[in-house]
């Protein structure tokens, strides 16, 4: 109700001329006189709640100006996530840590959840529907890069005798063991290793014995050593370190699943006895097979050639298979 | 007219509280488009 238009003027003229004063004021001067003084009694009212009306409008329009600056910053946010995936995607070496690519995923997942949850109150609720669909798209994108990081992983088979039960698996690298677990598939356990250059090397092994056949031991690595094989950097050693069996070709990692190398020798600590042995039963024989330990021991560190041996020996099991 | 100030003083908690809650709904989306941008940097 606007009462400026009914407002009236309450002003007493008190020029009074000396005729006037005994006469009567007239009606209209009185009604007057009375309404504006309930007018008084009312305004302080009126003037609260204009000034409520006034607030709320204030607020309203910041309100309004909130929401359309958060639906931006979700906007800005959600491109920017899509660049970043886009960016490691194309470029999945040089992608950052697990943990943070976690949390990315974390700010993700809350953000949409704010976008989701707390526009029910009133503010638009349109979002809703897209976050959650970006939502699931952002969960599956961090799964494929898993499974492309993932997909370095290799396989390598070596006997071992049934009642060592230790699983230890000497392939020249050190490893720290960091679990062991029994799984439903498998009666014997297995066990964790992760490389003893960690956290710079990120390699992990998993060594259990094999279903079919316990006297073979499965060990599957994952991942890539960002350092020299150890027998490699030792070149002077006169076999100690060489007591470990160095599979007859090196797992080469590839981008499929998993390869296949198997380690047919038997342990080093009998073959270095019964070598000995030799040695000592025979002087004669000394140089010579000091020469044969040299040519198998460099031609072990060879790469190559334990590669083609590989082949050579997989090929024959298929033969004979 | 007591009514409808009581009405409005609670239309204006309500809404009080509504921009209050998109103040903090804001800041933390700029918290997370910050850190977002650092680690894509």
């Amino acid at each position: 109700m606007d009462y400026s238009s009914s407002w009236i003027n309450t002003s007493l003229d008190l020029n009074i001329n000396s005729h006037r004063v005994h006469q009567q004021l007239p009606k209209n001067v009185v009604e007057n006189n009375f309404f504006s003084l309930e007018m008084k009694k009312s305004s302080p009212k009126e003037e609260s709640s204009g000034a409520l009306v006034e607030e709320l409008k204030r607020v309203s329009a910041e309100n309004k100006k909130l929401t359309g600056m958060l639906t931006e910053m979700c906007e800005n946010y959600n491109t920017l996530r899509n660049n970043l995936m886009e960016y490691m995607r194309k470029n999945p070496d040089k992608e950052s840590s697990p943990s943070k690519k976690r949390k990315s995923d974390e700010i993700s997942s809350s953000n949409n959840n704010l976008m989701g949850g707390g526009e029910g109150g009133g503010v638009n609720g349109n979002n809703s529907e897209s976050s959650s669909s970006d939502e699931d798209q952002s969960c599956k994108k961090p799964m494929e890069l898993e499974t492309c990081i993932k997909a370095k992983v290799s396989r390598v088979y070596y006997k071992q005798e049934s009642s060592d039960s230790s699983l230890i698996v000497k392939d020249g690298y050190q490893w720290r063991k960091y679990g062991q677990k029994v799984t439903r598939d498998n009666p014997s356990p297995r066990a964790y290793f992760k490389c003893s250059f960690a956290p710079s090397c990120t390699v992990k092994k998993k060594v259990q014995r094999s279903v079919e056949d316990p006297s073979v031991v499965v060990a599957t690595y994952e991942g890539e050593h960002n350092h020299p094989h150890p027998s490699q950097m030792e070149s002077t050693s006169s076999g100690t370190n060489n007591r470990c069996r160095n599979p007859i070709s090196s797992a080469v990692p590839s981008s499929a699943p998993s390869t296949v190398t198997i380690d047919w020798t038997k342990s080093k600590c009998s073959n270095e006895s019964s070598s000995k042995k030799m040695m000592i039963n025979n002087p004669k024989m000394e140089v010579p097979q000091i020469l044969v330990e040299q040519m198998a021991t460099s031609l072990t560190k060879d790469l190559n050639f334990r590669a083609a041996l590989a082949a050579a020996i997989s090929g024959k099991m298929l033969h004979q298979s | 007219k007591d009514e409808s100030i009581d009405e409005l003083e609670e239309e204006l908690k309500r809404v009080t509280a509504e921009n209050k809650k998109l103040v903090e709904m804001l800041s933390v989306v700029c918290e997370n488009y910050n850190t977002l941008r650092s680690h894509l940097m």
